[in-house]
């Protein structure tokens, strides 16, 4: 709520080179232009396109040709940004105030001779008509030598955006009310945005988008309790995850799975690592740091307050029934298996652990005493600590409490390519159907801090470089979701 | 080059209306 209002208080922007296609397909929505935004900042995904290369040769629409039909001029890439190319016709030479920035998946972008092989002929923009008299010469020697993009660009794009995902399949998801717990939701159509279809990218046939799902909680009779997140969010899981590992979940009271429902199938999920529980392994009690789940600017001093050691050996429903018996018998507390945990923070735990919340030990938001002040990051104390400042061996010894060891958090480091002040396309993690435009501004190991343009501070993120929830700029167009602009605000409308 | 990826020259054929000719280009058979 914090956000939506203000963005839905911007204007967006558009431009002539933004939009031909989207006009060209009948859809006219109002984009962010990332063009002009850009400028020469540098962008993520920038240089890692295989075969997509600055200085590649492309065929694209010539939108300047004066021709009432649609017809074909060959552009050369001047510079990459996210799924993003800045094109120039040819016959440009060294002039730049043509230039316009192109979706590289939108469809209607081919290899040169592609439009030969479909009989059509290429037609210089207007502007260079008189340049040349000879275009044949010109393009030999343009071209010779030079690169282009492989035949199967355009059905490899699309193969790309295939998603598993389909419509009222059902799904295990956080509880965004008790995030201790899990409910069942149900994959639904998507609401907002475009609906129709980008060239040969319908949308929102599926309630996909990307990858993106908006999911209603089931005995929500109107629709409107949804929960989006990407399909390899850690989440959402199978039908049947809670009760494997011991979670709590809200059962339905009464619901049946209707016709047309059909659970997720489980490898459509993402997987954990699997992880070593037989030596030294996380306690009940034991402290760490962990990002805060309900303020992601925030990295917290927090307890684990479930783990199991070892994995039940079946996890037919009958073991467990009988494991979670012997645990009521023996007076032991309900626990996480396969390497699951269930995390309080320290100050704010309600007293029923309605906000605890569980992640992988794997997880990359969880992080060992001392984190931050290794990394001079700010460390959230307990809310209401007296002792500040916050010292960790004085709250150890104060609480009668141990650090987790070391060795069993997540040390790997992905090659990742982030730096700061790439721009990027990044899900507000607090409003998670709003994909923003925002800039990295921090990197710690694999840890990013991802600003909101033109928001304040206090609403950045912490994310990890592997979330599902970070796109390459251009993501929004190629996929018809709604890119939220930076805000602008009375200091940086200039 | 570094990323695996074969590069192998193409006749490519091209048309204007002028008429048609071919060039030889290099494309990627690869595309990550």
């Amino acid at each position: 709520a914090r956000k939506s209002g203000g963005y839905q208080q911007n204007l967006p922007h558009s431009s002539s080179s933004q939009t031909w296609w989207l006009f060209n397909s009948g859809v006219s929505v109002d984009v962010f232009d990332w063009g002009r935004y850009l400028g020469d900042g540098e962008v993520l995904m920038g240089k890692s396109w295989g075969s997509v290369s600055e200085g590649v040769r492309v065929e694209v629409p010539n939108t300047d040709s004066g021709l009432p039909m649609k017809v074909y001029w060959i552009a050369s890439i001047i510079k990459l940004a996210g799924f993003k190319a800045l094109l120039r016709y040819e016959g440009f030479d060294s002039d730049s105030t043509r230039d316009f920035w192109l979706n590289l998946c939108v469809p209607d972008i081919h290899q040169v001779g592609w439009c030969a092989a479909g009989g059509k002929p290429l037609v210089p923009p207007q502007t260079i008509l008189h340049r040349f008299t000879n275009w044949k010469t010109f393009l030999v020697k343009r071209l010779t030598g030079s690169k282009t993009l492989p035949p199967d660009f355009s059905s490899k794009v699309k193969e790309s955006m295939q998603f598993p995902f389909k419509k009222q399949m059902r799904v295990e998801v956080v509880d965004k009310t008790h995030l201790c717990r899990t409910r069942v939701a149900l994959v639904e159509q998507v609401s907002v945005g475009p609906v129709g279809w980008i060239g040969r990218f319908r949308l929102h046939d599926d309630g996909v988008i990307g990858g993106r799902l908006r999911l209603i909680y089931e005995e929500c009779d109107d629709g409107t309790d949804d929960f989006w997140c990407h399909m390899y969010s850690p989440l959402i899981h199978s039908i049947g995850w809670s009760r494997s590992i011991g979670h709590r979940f809200k059962r339905s009271d009464g619901t049946r799975k209707l016709d047309g429902q059909m659970d997720a199938p489980g490898q459509l999920f993402a997987k954990v690592k699997e992880v070593d529980q037989t030596g030294l392994w996380f306690q009940d009690g034991m402290k760490l740091e962990a990002i805060d789940p309900l303020n992601l600017s925030a990295i917290c001093v927090a307890t684990v307050r479930k783990v199991r050691r070892r994995r039940s050996p079946s996890r037919s429903v009958g073991r467990l029934k009988l494991l979670r018996l012997t645990c009521s018998l023996r007076r032991l507390p309900q626990v996480l298996a396969d390497g699951y945990l269930m995390i309080g923070i320290d100050g704010s735990e309600a007293a029923d652990g309605s906000d605890w919340f569980c992640y992988h030990s794997t997880s990359p938001s969880i992080f060992p005493a001392g984190f931050c002040e290794i990394n001079n990051i700010e460390l959230t104390p307990p809310r209401g600590y007296a002792g500040l400042p916050f010292r960790w061996f004085e709250y150890l010894k104060e609480s009668k409490s141990v650090a987790a060891p070391v060795n069993l958090f997540n040390k790997e480091v992905p090659n990742h390519g982030f730096r700061p002040g790439m721009k990027l396309e990044a899900v507000d993690l607090m409003e998670p159907r709003l994909v923003c435009v925002a800039t990295v501004t921090r990197i710690v190991h694999r840890l990013l801090r991802i600003h909101f343009d033109g928001w304040e501070d206090e609403y950045d993120q912490w994310v990890d470089c592997e979330s599902p929830d970070l796109y390459p700029v251009g993501w929004c167009q190629l996929t018809g979701y709604q890119l939220q602009p930076p805000a602008v605000t009375a200091g940086s409308r200039d | 080059d570094a990323g695996g990826r074969k590069w192998e020259q193409k006749q490519v054929q091209i048309k204007t209306l002028e008429g048609e000719f071919s060039v030889t280009m290099w494309a990627s058979d690869d595309n990550k």
